[in-house]
């Protein structure tokens, strides 16, 4: 696992979400639900909690955008790039962006939002990419990966534990 | 003249790897045409760092595995940074 430069982290264990747009590739309440359970594999291994809330600003928002979306860091069209997300912090730190030229799928047809969501929220929360090809970091897509046993890799706790410990006994 | 299927080809090919090489692993732009500098030490040495990182065979080389894994979805966080 890695960090990122000077690790920053965030400095309470109660953080919130705010689900900023929707993509129309799948039911609102789908959407919801991929975000909640990509949350909760870090949130089973660490000592941190998170909340949604529906205004103001949170600590990790989420948005679905195309193309130019104002940071500097342009969505590519479909493939190639799927999102990306900022390490913990202050304004756009912690949030996580995905690029609706996409197909999001609840499954792996297209591509699974949980599993995207789950790995952009790991930048969010500190972690940078992984070497480790079996890591939920590793930068590269796994379209084969099986949703029904999918778990964080040891590598992915073993790394976000460096930064938070582990959850209360 | 336009191009012909395989010289395309060719050119997506080299415009994929370099923005491949530049946006993730902190590849220096530069204007010249990089079909021309991709066997330049720069270029081989970021395309060993980055099949190191992803755990290819490192050959410093655009093999078929290389190429293949350029091509796959993933996340726009850079791998390597400055």
């Amino acid at each position: 696992f890695r960090t990122f430069p000077g690790m920053p982290k965030w400095r309470k264990t109660h953080l919130t979400y705010r689900i900023v747009n929707y993509t129309l590739d799948l039911p609102r309440d789908a959407v919801d639900s991929a975000i909640e359970k990509a949350l909760k594999v870090w949130e089973e291994v660490t000592p941190l909690t998170f909340s949604r809330i529906y205004e103001r600003e949170a600590d990790i928002m989420i948005t679905f955008a195309v193309r130019n979306h104002g940071d500097f860091f342009d969505f590519d069209g479909p493939g190639k790039v799927l999102a990306h997300a900022y390490p913990p912090g202050p304004g756009i730190n912690g949030d996580a962006h995905f690029d609706d030229d996409e197909q999001w799928t609840k499954d792996t047809s297209g591509t699974n939002l949980f599993l995207v969501a789950a790995h952009e929220f790991g930048h969010s929360l500190g972690l940078e990419h992984s070497k480790n090809p079996e890591a939920l970091m590793y930068p590269v897509y796994n379209s084969s990966t099986d949703l029904a046993s999918f778990r964080l890799s040891q590598d992915d706790v073993t790394g976000i534990q460096s930064l938070y410990g582990p959850p209360p006994a | 003249h336009p191009l012909n299927g395989a010289a395309r080809d060719e050119e997506d090919s080299m415009d994929l790897v370099q923005h491949y090489l530049e946006d993730y692993y902190n590849l220096a732009k530069d204007a010249k045409q990089f079909a021309k500098r991709k066997d330049s030490s720069p270029v081989v040495k970021k395309i060993q760092e980055m099949q190191k990182f992803l755990g290819l065979k490192v050959t410093g080389k655009l093999d078929s595995d290389t190429l293949q894994v350029m091509h796959k979805p993933r996340c726009g966080v850079p791998d390597i940074r400055e």
